[in-house]
């Protein structure tokens, strides 16, 4: 999708997210520090910044969910879908989904939640798929080490076309 | 008498997952609704970079069945 000015994008620069239901596969500390690490990703190459609210609607707001959802695009069960999130936009745009069929985990085993995390908010932001493999926005699941994790040229690239580079 | 031949499965994997995951993953444009299978097939390959054949070789069912975001590769 993309508009006659070009793929969507906020317009803005300070955007806000909500966590609104945990998995219960983590602890919810770890569920806040993989998505926060997660949005780093992001706001490490680029002018976003990113503010964790609690009452009010945020930009990015966060679910986790089995099977139907209310969004029309029901989760499938264990396996296949992991997590899908919608292009930047008022009312659901920005928003996260993450399958609880599935089993979150913060290392190797079972789905890293912080590796999803950072694809999905990519969506969010506005990037679509993209077909180099090793790229984060790689539209298949692939297990990396959190911890020495580097956000690809190719996802630092796209995102600083839609955002231009964080200033120094 | 000759052996009744019987056609091969296309596919180890149900027809209706594979268009299924062909729908949900590159959906087709208004214009382009009548593109065979085989085509969208080779559409698939081509984003995966696999070898376009047009068929569900086994790097390909290997693709279709791996852990994926639910957003589509290709824009609607």
């Amino acid at each position: 999708y993309e508009t006659s000015s070009g793929p969507p994008k906020w317009e803005k620069t300070q955007l806000t997210y909500k966590i609104l239901s945990y998995t219960p596969d983590l602890p919810r500390r770890k569920v806040d520090d993989a998505i926060r690490r997660a949005l780093m990703v992001w706001s490490d190459v680029t002018p976003l910044r990113f503010r964790r609210v609690y009452l009010r609607q945020a930009d990015i707001e966060i679910i986790f969910a089995s099977g139907e959802h209310g969004d029309g695009y029901p989760f499938d069960g264990k396996g296949g879908t992991l997590a899908h999130a919608f292009d930047p936009g008022q009312g659901r745009g920005g928003d996260a989904h993450f399958d609880e069929d599935e089993k979150w985990s913060e290392i190797d085993q079972d789905v890293n939640l912080f590796l999803v995390a950072a694809h999905e908010f990519g969506h969010s932001l506005g990037l679509g798929h993209s077909d180099v493999q090793g790229a984060l926005m790689y539209p298949i699941y692939s297990y990396q080490n959190p911890e020495t994790f580097r956000l690809p040229a190719d996802d630092r690239r796209r995102i600083q076309s839609l955002y231009g580079k964080k200033s120094s | 008498f000759p052996l009744q031949v019987r056609p091969q499965p296309w596919s180890s994997l149900d027809p209706e997952k594979v268009k299924g995951y062909l729908d949900k993953f590159f959906p087709t444009f208004t214009k382009a609704q009548n593109l065979s299978i085989e085509e969208r097939i080779k559409k698939m390959q081509k984003f995966f970079h696999l070898t376009v054949t047009g068929k569900l070789d086994t790097e390909t069912e290997k693709i279709l069945t791996m852990p994926r975001c639910g957003m589509p590769d290709v824009s609607e």
